[in-house]
This record gives structure tokens, sequence and C-alpha cells, in this order.
């Protein structure tokens, strides 16, 4: 996922 | 997701593993900075906001709830179980000097100007720098117990293996996140004197000393 499509990491 | 993520990801389980452990076993949260727990518990609760919106993963909504609830425990272990063990008078870094200027970029440098992005951004700058505490800490006192050490090696250990993660996803996915690969580089080079001397002088069986 692109940052603008939300964050996936912790 | 990609080995280096998931050791990262271990990493920083093991962290907060080593840290309860070390509570448990010596009765004491002695060496361990309340103020950098703390701001640990702000940066996850509000990078974390999007497990009102937005679903990831399983795996994803479970490590957010563990680390929200890990580090509140955290907290709670050391204000009331081990209470009389904290030193506060040792705990003196100004957490506003991180605190505010994190604020301030995440509100000038972010992806997109609305509240839960910059609370994201905001707990990405913060998370880099919360360990300040923890170092002035042991800057005062000169020296750290060895399970501390190994705490702070874990945690260095968790940001360090992020970095290979972001190389790999641009290879493999094109993705590229500025923010935290420019905080996470910070985050870790602030390691780079404590790992020199946790892998010189700790993993050789000494003491962790500063030198005088």
């Amino acid at each position: 996922a692109k940052p603008s499509e939300g964050h996936d990491e912790l | 997701m990609n080995i280096f993520r998931l050791l990262g990801d271990l990493a920083h389980l093991a962290s907060i593993f080593i840290l309860v452990h070390k509570m448990h076993t010596t009765r004491s949260c002695r060496g361990i900075s309340f103020k950098t727990q703390a701001l640990y518990v702000v940066v996850f609760v509000t990078r974390y906001i999007d497990l009102f919106y937005s679903w990831i993963s399983l795996y994803n909504f479970v490590m957010k709830i563990f680390f929200i609830s890990s580090s509140c425990y955290i907290l709670y272990l050391m204000k009331y179980r081990f209470r009389p063990t904290h030193d506060p008078t040792l705990d003196t870094f100004k957490v506003e000097y991180l605190a505010g200027p994190c604020f301030a970029l995440a509100l000038i440098f972010n992806y997109h100007f609305d509240f839960t992005e910059i609370m994201w951004t905001f707990s990405i700058y913060l998370e880099a720098v919360a360990i300040f505490p923890q170092l002035f800490m042991m800057q005062r006192t000169g020296e750290a117990e060895t399970i501390t050490t190994h705490y702070l090696a874990a945690l260095g250990i968790y940001r360090a293996l992020y970095i290979p993660n972001w190389i790999y996803r641009y290879y493999t996915e094109g993705t590229v996140d500025p923010i935290a690969i420019v905080a996470g580089i910070v985050q870790t080079g602030l390691y780079l004197d404590f790992f020199y001397v946790y892998f010189t002088k700790v993993l050789q069986g000494q003491k962790f000393e500063l030198p005088a």
C-alpha cells in the first residue's frame, strides 16, 4: 500500500 | 510482509517481553525511564486510531492491540506494583521538548492535513525520539543492568530491521514512505552509541558502563 492508502506497518 | 519486517516486529515483541520479565523477576523497575514508557503509550494510541475504521489483517490488528495494552500494563507496573523502586529524580528529561517539536513537525510535514493522519505522523516522529529520557537516565547513572541493555538492544534492532524492510518494499512493491523512513533512520541512529557498547561489552559478558 502507498502511504495514501493507509498505513500497514506497525 | 517480508522477513525483515517480520523479524523486526518479533524483536519489538521480544523487547516488551524482556522488559516485563525483568520487572517481574527483579520485582523492580530500577533503571527504566517512566517517561520513555509513557511516551510509547502516546505513540501507540495516536498511531493506531485506524483500529476504529480500517482493517488491514488479523496480524496487524492483534499486534496493535498487544502494543497498546502491553505499554499500558508497563505503566501500571511502574506506577503501582513496583512504584517504590522507581526513582523519579533520575528520570528528569523534559518530555515537552520532545512532544512539542514532534507535533509542530507533524503539522508541517504530513501526507494529508487531517486529524488521524497528523496523529499518525506525530506518533512516527515521537517514536523516533521517545528513547531519549531512557538514554539520558543511563547517561546520568553511567551504567545499566544487563537485562535493561537486552531490552534496549531488542528495541533498537526492531527499528534497524525496518530499514531493509523499506528497501525490500521499494524494489518489490514500489512503496516509499518518506516520513517513516527518515524518522526510522533517525531512531536507529540514536542507538548507535548504545549498540557500540552493547556489542563490544555486554555480549562479551561485561557490565554496561559508560566511560567516565
